[in-house]
């Protein structure tokens, strides 16, 4: 696991966080109890199109569903007015598994949960997020394995 | 590669 120190990653969020020490002790915590989740700057694209560098949560987190603990992908979002608004959340399947819709996910992935609708700082922080994400997806995984491909189908030749 | 845990995901929903 690659090691994030403070200092870099005050480094990567001092160009246009404005809320930049609390972003960061936020994101320390996170990592700190999330292993598998890292700190990322990475290019979002917005809905019009325009793109920003912005950092990022991205990894797995541990889901128990029926019995089994499943690694589920997402990245979070942190936009540069962060902790003032809620993270953009996704779900990222890899090329084995398949969103399941519903009403938390949409068919891009993106997470929807009434934490982040009602997302107020400072009662709303990320750690916080994640424990209801776990929760949710606990009761509705996001994420289904891909059903394993089929031979073909032969027809019967006499 | 980083060492994070590899994702994974219930099995097909049916």
């Amino acid at each position: 696991m690659a090691v994030v120190n403070e200092g870099a990653l005050k480094k990567m969020l001092s160009k246009q966080y404005k809320y930049r020490d609390l972003t960061v002790r936020e994101i320390n915590n996170v990592i700190f109890h999330y292993k598998d989740l890292k700190p990322v700057m990475d290019a979002y694209v917005f809905n019009d199109g325009s793109s920003r560098e912005l950092m990022s949560l991205a990894g797995t987190v541990p889901v128990s569903y029926r019995g089994n603990v499943y690694n589920i992908p997402i990245c979070l979002w942190l936009l540069d007015s962060y902790p003032y608004n809620p993270p953009i959340c996704f779900v990222k399947p890899t090329s084995t598994m398949m969103i399941k819709t519903g009403k938390h996910i949409d068919a891009n992935g993106k997470i929807y949960l009434p934490y982040l609708h009602e997302w107020k700082h400072p009662q709303s922080d990320l750690y916080s997020l994640i424990q209801v994400m776990i929760v949710v997806f606990g009761e509705e995984p996001p994420v289904f394995s891909r059903p394993t491909t089929q031979p073909p189908f032969q027809p019967f030749q006499a | 590669l980083n060492g994070g845990a590899v994702p994974s995901a219930p099995p097909t929903y049916t």
